[in-house]
């Protein structure tokens, strides 16, 4: 499983994104985190080649949302064969915006003094949910009611253990916010937004069945392909 | 709580989810 930080969204382990066997020795592993309000790509760079790297800088391609790093990639000795180094990559979404697809997809350049390396990962969108993601409840209703049924998207979580507490709760840690708790007839039905880097809201409808490990999540947002993705992160958090 | 109407509005809302 992953890290879950008191002050961050869920974390997921680090993956290898660049084996060493396409990149000329040099491995990249990394993952994605959001701890108040600031993005990271955290990154370990392995050197397993016969001779020493240096000159590391990346960039990123256009992607859906912006993404870009805020600050230069910082290796700050040269890495000698078998070392490992970890890296905070900084990023902000002020970059250059092009639709992906998938739409968390992220085309990736590293280089160093040997050559220049690609790879592409794919991002939690729950590091894109700000911190100010809860929605006035008079405009949720406005709203809820104002995107047609035809936009509103449909998922099952399945095997989820929590109750309704425990899932606002652990949602609101990923800035998913709870914006009112209703029972009808022995379900919980719970109401809920998110507001993306970009200004896009999704708002949400997450029903708690008595007895029933699986739960409903209906969502609505005015950018139709979107859901799917927030469906992901709502799974990604509610099981780790 | 403050009573303005929205606590009633979430409750029917709800309602009508789940018995449409």
């Amino acid at each position: 499983g992953g890290v879950g930080t008191l002050s961050g969204s869920y974390v997921a382990p680090k993956t290898v994104w660049l084996p060493a066997m396409k990149a000329k020795g040099l491995e990249i592993s990394g993952t994605f985190s959001r701890q108040v309000g600031s993005i990271s790509m955290d990154l370990v760079l392995t050197n397993k080649a016969l001779q020493v790297m240096s000159d590391f800088a990346i960039q990123f391609n256009r992607n859906s949302f912006g993404l870009a790093p805020a600050a230069p990639l910082q290796v700050h000795a040269p890495l000698t064969p078998n070392q490992s180094v970890e890296i905070s990559l900084p990023l902000n979404t002020v970059g250059s915006v092009m639709k992906m697809d998938p739409l968390n997809n992220l085309q990736v350049a590293v280089k160093n003094n040997i050559d220049v390396f690609y790879f592409s990962t794919l991002y939690p969108l729950h590091i894109l949910f700000v911190e100010d993601g809860k929605m006035e409840r008079q405009t949720f209703l406005a709203t809820w009611k104002d995107i047609p049924n035809d936009n509103e998207a449909h998922f099952q979580i399945k095997e989820c253990s929590l109750n309704a507490d425990a899932v606002s709760s652990k949602l609101q840690g990923s800035n998913i916010f709870t914006i009112a708790k209703r029972n009808v007839e022995g379900q919980d039905m719970l109401y809920q937004s998110l507001k993306l880097t970009n200004g896009i809201w999704v708002l949400a409808e997450l029903r708690i069945q008595p007895n029933n490990p699986n739960f409903t999540l209906s969502l609505k947002c005015r950018a139709p392909e979107v859901p799917l993705y927030i469906y992901q992160a709502y799974e990604t958090i509610l099981k780790n | 709580e403050m009573d303005d109407g929205l606590d009633e509005a979430f409750s029917r809302l709800a309602q009508s989810r789940t018995n449409p």
